[in-house]
Formats: C-alpha cells, sequence, structure tokens
C-alpha cells in the first residue's frame, strides 16, 4: 500500500459519501445519472467476485464491502425511495448503457490476462469502470445545471484514478515484474474522460463562478 | 498464507 493509492481509495470513498450524503439528506437525485450509479454497482459486483474467496487485507475486505453496499443502496435510492425517485430525471438520463455494457465485455473476452471466468469478469469490471461516467457527463451536459455536490462527486471520482495512475507508477518503480497494461490503459482513458470535466471545474473554481458545461 | 492474487487493488 502506498500513499497514492490509500488517497486514491479515500477519494474514492468520498466521492459515494458525498453522493450517499446529498441523496439520503436533501432527499434528491437531480442531476445524478442512475445509468452510471447502475453501472458502477455492476463494475463493484463484477470486479469483487473474489470477496470472499481470497482475503487479502482486512481494509480490502471492509472497503469493498463499503463500495458494494453504497452503490447497490444508491441506485436502491432513486429507483425505489418514493421521494428520490420524484427528482429523478428519466427523460434527460437517456444514454443507452447497454451499449457500452456489451462491447466491455466483448473487450473483456478478447483482451485479458487470463482466460478464466473470474480473470474477464475482472478485466470486464476494468473496461465498465473507465467508460461507467459518459451517462453522467452526457447528463451534466444536457442538464447545464450543476450543483455543488454533483460536481464534487464528479470530480472527487475523476480524482480518484488520476491517483491510481500515480500509484502504478510508483508501484511500477518499486516492485519487480509489477506490470498490468490492462488496468493502466483502461485507468488511463478513465482519466482523460474527465479531463474536459476537471478543465471546466477549475475554471468556475477559480473564476468562483457557478460550474457551467459548454453546450 | 494469505493468498496474494494479481488483484490486490480495489
Amino acid at each position: 500500500m502506498n500513499i497514492f493509492r490509500f488517497a486514491g481509495d479515500m477519494t474514492h470513498l468520498a466521492s459515494v459519501l458525498v453522493l450517499l450524503l446529498k441523496i439520503h439528506t436533501i432527499k434528491s437525485c437531480a442531476g445524478i445519472s442512475l445509468k452510471t450509479q447502475e453501472l458502477y454497482a455492476l463494475v463493484f459486483a463484477t470486479r469483487y467476485l473474489d470477496l470472499f474467496t481470497d482475503y487479502i487485507s482486512l481494509y480490502n475486505t471492509l472497503m469493498k464491502l463499503i463500495f458494494l453496499g453504497s452503490s447497490f443502496s444508491i441506485v436502491w435510492y432513486i429507483r425505489y425511495h418514493k421521494i428520490v425517485r420524484r427528482s429523478y430525471d428519466k427523460d434527460q438520463d437517456t444514454f443507452r448503457h447497454y451499449f457500452l455494457v456489451l462491447p466491455c465485455l466483448l473487450l473483456a473476452l478478447l483482451i485479458n490476462e487470463k482466460f478464466t471466468f473470474r480473470e474477464v469478469m475482472w478485466t470486464f469490471s476494468l473496461y465498465l469502470e473507465a467508460v461507467a461516467i459518459l451517462p453522467q457527463l452526457v447528463l451534466l451536459q444536457r442538464t447545464r445545471n450543476i450543483d455543488n455536490l454533483t460536481g464534487q462527486y464528479v470530480f472527487l471520482l475523476g480524482a480518484y484514478r488520476a491517483l491510481y495512475i500515480l500509484n502504478w507508477i510508483y508501484r511500477y518503480f518499486t516492485e519487480p515484474h509489477y506490470v498490468h497494461w490492462i488496468t493502466w490503459i483502461s485507468g488511463l482513458v478513465q482519466t482523460l474522460l474527465y479531463a474536459d470535466f476537471f478543465y471546466y471545474y477549475f475554471q468556475s473554481w477559480k473564476n468562483n463562478v457557478k460550474l457551467e458545461l459548454p453546450a | 498464507t494469505q493468498k496474494r492474487s494479481s488483484h490486490d487493488e480495489l
């Protein structure tokens, strides 16, 4: 464990807690894409299949449970909570996320480190995580009004993967034979997808104006 | 012994 990875995990944890806090306190999911949340639940479900078989550390198991629990409860809130669901804008959140799931599954079947069910599922979760934010970014472009919590949520989500890239660089130089091209490339693609959001986020923060994404 | 799977990251 290194500081970059720990900071990345804490940033990732903060992003889901910000989202849960928003939904739980103001009972609203305005501006949040259910599609992205469903994709994230699928990412965690397919990545943490080894939850009960491989014990790595208490920290690892605990964080997996938190991420699984939070992502599924966010999906539950937006889908079924009688108050929260009313603020879900399904007419705007129309990204056909099946168009993301299938290509990621096919790619995972073609490009993976080992052709076993667990490994293909793990690779699928990596590819899917890289593109899972797209419905959310599309929704932000459409609705234009980004409230602070949603902006913070997306920012933290992007920052966590950027910290993970530093972690991979650190591990590459400190651990012999630590090479995971698939992880590195999908993590890089994921971070690049946030690049323009980061740009506008910093612009709005620097000029102290409300965050607006260009149409 | 802890099985150190190659995927020790979250």
